[in-house]
């Protein structure tokens, strides 16, 4: 296990939160896209960061990358303890800093009652004064996805009392690279005070997250964005989100084949100025066929030769097709 | 776009993530300007669009006819700048890319 130092260089970002009591709302388009999800602290953090890296240039924390991961609270042996879910981060994400971010109040401790003694009738009893404020300790343990245990333990800091409510920060770079290194991408931290946790917090704005600074590899390959954000519908489940836009329709998408005739060059919607082949390769359109995944690969277009020689060199496995589904096709036809 | 130059340059296009199908999960642009390049890269090219010296041999290779069949230099974008993306991943968290080569800068025939 780690005993991360309890300051290190933290990357200028995160420091330009780490001691705000509430940071104030962010102003602009962004936080109204967030919606109610941009009344907590995380959303709040993320949009300081877009604004601050999206001039440009600017990369953030030295990278091209900051992923932020939300708390999901649940109580063990009476305990609070905030799970992260890490798999959404990319293999060809390389992990720079990663920092974990948590609101504390002060706690002072209640004065102690001393037993009165027997003999002295209706003595008063006195009260010890309070002692020094609890130290809190925090317990990072990572386990993998579907595993009962505790996990494993990653790391334990000992957090000095604040002098008043504030977020503080605390680097969790080797926690995190250790835990992903070892493919145990559920990680949980637990705020321990050592004496009897006062009441399971709630959920509320002021729950921790988690912020990753990476470098991703892969971001400059060519078409890099369509990876990440050429998606359909990533909140598809069985009823519609309630801030789900209209348009997100919860039937499952209808995968559409279009007749692949080798590497696509370009990104021209196929079957607009084609007709699928009818030919021994054409792949029949399948109506109940599902996305095997939210994510389309793209494929690169033949050139006007190999077009010609549609059939001979079809499904070149290193192909890939660009692939939408009937609505888009209707707008594109539209416009 | 009647009135746009002929020959190679850098015209305007606003990208608007609704018309693509993104704003469901892109918190922040809604939109960018993103321009594209067109027009002409004849023989001879004026100094404006930046030719690659294999531009200028193959427009003059063409220009002569030596070899039929040749086509013009094609105009393409030569500086690029990145555009930061803030978005909604699978699990809604909030997520940050800063992705290169998002919009025009200047074009130039390659």
């Amino acid at each position: 296990s780690h005993t991360v130092p309890a300051r290190s260089a933290l990357p200028a970002a995160a420091d330009g939160l780490v001691g705000h009591k509430d940071a104030q709302w962010p102003l602009g388009d962004a936080a109204a896209a967030l919606g109610p999800g941009a009344r907590d602290m995380v959303a709040v953090h993320m949009l300081r960061l877009y604004e601050k890296y999206s001039r440009r240039g600017a990369r953030p924390g030295g990278g091209n990358t900051v992923r932020s991961f939300r708390a999901r609270l649940e109580v063990v042996n009476q305990k609070a303890v905030y799970f992260f879910n890490l798999t959404s981060m990319q293999d060809s994400e390389m992990i720079l800093t990663a920092t974990f971010h948590f609101y504390s109040e002060p706690r002072w401790p209640q004065a102690r009652e001393v037993p009165c003694k027997q003999r002295a009738k209706n003595a008063s009893c006195r009260l010890l004064p309070p002692g020094p404020p609890a130290r809190q300790h925090l317990l990072f343990r990572s386990l993998s996805q579907n595993t009962a245990t505790q996990g494993l333990l990653r790391g334990a800091m000992a957090l000095a009392p604040p002098p008043r409510g504030l977020w503080q920060a605390k680097d969790i770079s080797p926690i995190v690279k250790a835990a992903r290194r070892d493919g145990e991408l559920l990680l949980s931290a637990q705020l321990d005070a050592g004496e009897k946790d006062p009441g399971v917090p709630r959920p509320s704005p002021h729950a921790p997250y988690i912020l990753v600074y990476a470098n991703d590899l892969a971001i400059s390959e060519p078409n890099s964005v369509a990876v990440t954000l050429q998606r359909y519908d990533p909140f598809q489940t069985g009823d519609p989100e309630p801030g789900a836009a209209p348009n997100s329709s919860a039937d499952p998408r209808v995968r559409r084949a279009t007749q692949v005739t080798g590497p696509l060059q370009d990104n021209e919607l196929p079957g607009l100025d084609e007709r699928p082949a009818h030919g021994p390769h054409a792949q029949p359109y399948h109506k109940h066929e599902l996305w095997p995944s939210p994510f389309r690969a793209l494929k690169s277009r033949p050139g006007r030769k190999d077009r010609r020689r549609k059939g001979q060199d079809a499904f070149a496995a290193s192909s890939q097709v660009l692939d939408f589904d009937e609505k888009t096709m209707q707008k594109a036809r539209r416009k | 776009q009647w009135d746009e130059p002929r020959v190679c340059s850098r015209r305007y296009l606003k990208v608007d993530f609704a018309d693509i199908g993104w704003n469901e999960w892109i918190i922040s642009p809604k939109s960018f300007d993103a321009y594209y390049c067109a027009g002409a890269c004849e023989f001879p090219m004026p100094k404006i669009v930046r030719p690659s010296n294999h531009a200028t041999i193959q427009s003059i290779v063409r220009a002569v006819g030596i070899v039929p069949g040749i086509p013009e230099p094609c105009c393409v974008p030569d500086k690029m700048n990145s555009l930061g993306v803030l978005f909604l991943d699978e699990n809604r968290n909030v997520v940050l890319k800063v992705y290169p080569n998002m919009s025009v800068e200047t074009c130039a025939c390659r």
